[in-house]
């Protein structure tokens, strides 16, 4: 009785599918784990009821089978061993494979929390039990628990730096067990227990959020799962009444600027905890710019402006700037974004605003004033990486 | 299923399911104006 109950019918299951694939995302469900035959393997026979109606319906989805089993005990009163959690994973492979639809479907796991001591073994006898069977390595983040979080933790290079640590802490046990497997953050935001109030939903989180993807494609994290599109709590990308907020503009910022490929950046002066730079190749599907430009990506931890200045052989070169920064009187706890110096709002209920660039004349500096990020496009670059 | 759902169904059975935007509206409302209690929920149930 600690929990409410929650019933999926075939309708929730129909009405699921056809949000994800009208919205072009993918669906990835996440099935029950804690059903046990004894108290001991997987009991599978209500997975295997939902996968024979999507089977039957044609449903293209991936699957994961629990979360943070880390926390088992703890929630439910449950323990399951990163042994036996694996051979679970395999069950479900196998029964995965039984569909001709799902033979080839993806399995994500197992989706543990962050990598403190008994985590870690926990995902490290998972991996050599069961981790032949799965596509991605998942685990999830949070910097801070939402209900102590303050204003200085989210423009802290401390905590911001404590990511970086937690992804090579996973990233040495996959290496160890199933090396060259992918890594993914299956859920991760700036504050757990539904995001820090005044905070998670304001300019700040966007510190959290843009160090954080900057990190984890520097360091290798190939998917970033981010808690949550909407939901409870603060830290989701649309309001209640669907009203996008900072943390979202920020991803679409990112989504139409930055592209896959991560090239080395480095800032002489010795600045680099609160001047946190990162360089991408451009994404080329934007239509503005093409093969061999880059996009930099920048955050300003300092009370005062900073300008960054570019190597001499991108100091010809033209820069569209994308300068991000709060709109309103509640300054870095606005929950109104504006981009070079325009209020980001939707122009209507199914159409964006124009990401509007500001073209920089060759050899300008980049300023940011204090506790701002932005993008940077340095066009007609020439990366060898990117062409 | 709950209402909620079946008006959807019905809905999607009438028409394509990705363009659903004008029967949805009313849903939309119905969900949204039960959304703050489901709100109050979930939050519990993540501090718990």
């Amino acid at each position: 009785r600690k929990h409410k109950n929650t019933t999926i019918t075939r309708n929730t299951v129909d009405i699921l599918y056809s949000f994800a694939n009208c919205s072009r995302f993918r669906l990835v469900f996440g099935l029950n784990a804690l059903l046990r035959k004894n108290g001991l393997q997987w009991d599978s026979s209500n997975a295997r009821l939902l996968l024979d109606y999507c089977a039957a319906q044609g449903y293209d989805m991936a699957w994961e089978l629990g979360n943070e089993p880390n926390s088992f005990r703890k929630k439910s009163g449950i323990y399951i061993d990163g042994f036996q959690l694996g051979q679970d994973f395999v069950h479900l492979r196998h029964l995965l494979n039984n569909y001709t639809l799902y033979r080839r479907a993806q399995l994500y796991g197992p989706d543990v929390g962050q990598p403190q001591k008994h985590t870690q073994k926990l995902l490290r006898s998972f991996l050599k039990s069961g981790g032949k069977v799965i596509d991605s390595v998942t685990w999830h983040h949070y910097y801070v628990n939402g209900r102590h979080a303050t204003r200085e933790d989210f423009l802290s290079p401390d905590v911001l730096d404590t990511f970086a640590t937690a992804i090579r802490d996973v990233l040495e046990i996959v290496d160890g067990t199933v090396p060259n497997k992918k890594v993914w953050l299956g859920e991760t935001s700036s504050a757990y227990g539904g995001g820090a109030p005044k905070l998670s939903n304001t300019y700040v989180a966007g510190f959290m959020w843009l160090d954080k993807l900057g990190l984890s494609a520097r360091q290798g994290i190939d998917v970033v799962m981010r808690q949550v599109f909407f939901g409870a709590g603060t830290y989701h990308l649309v309001d209640a009444n669907f009203e996008p907020l900072p943390d979202y503009w920020l991803s679409l910022l990112y989504k139409k600027l930055v592209g896959t490929k991560v090239l080395r950046v480095s800032l002489k002066g010795g600045a680099q905890r609160r001047l946190r730079v990162y360089l991408h190749c451009t994404n080329t599907l934007h239509p503005k710019y093409r093969d061999g430009d880059v996009t930099l990506f920048a955050l300003n931890l300092y009370n005062a402006t900073r300008y960054l200045r570019l190597p001499n052989s991108l100091s010809s070169k033209h820069v569209d700037e994308y300068l991000l920064l709060p709109h309103g009187r509640e300054n870095i706890l606005s929950r109104s974004i504006q981009l070079n110096g325009r209020v980001l709002r939707m122009v209507d209920d199914t159409m964006l605003p124009a990401l509007t660039e500001k073209p920089l004349g060759p050899g300008s500096t980049l300023g940011l004033p204090a506790f701002s990020y932005g993008f940077y496009v340095i066009k007609n670059a020439k990366a060898t990486a990117c062409i | 299923s709950t209402l909620e759902e079946k008006i959807l169904r019905e809905l999607q059975v009438k028409q394509d399911a990705c363009g659903l935007r004008s029967g949805f509206s009313a849903i939309e409302s119905r969900l949204l104006t039960q959304w703050p209690a489901q709100e109050k929920l979930i939050l519990k149930e993540q501090y718990w």
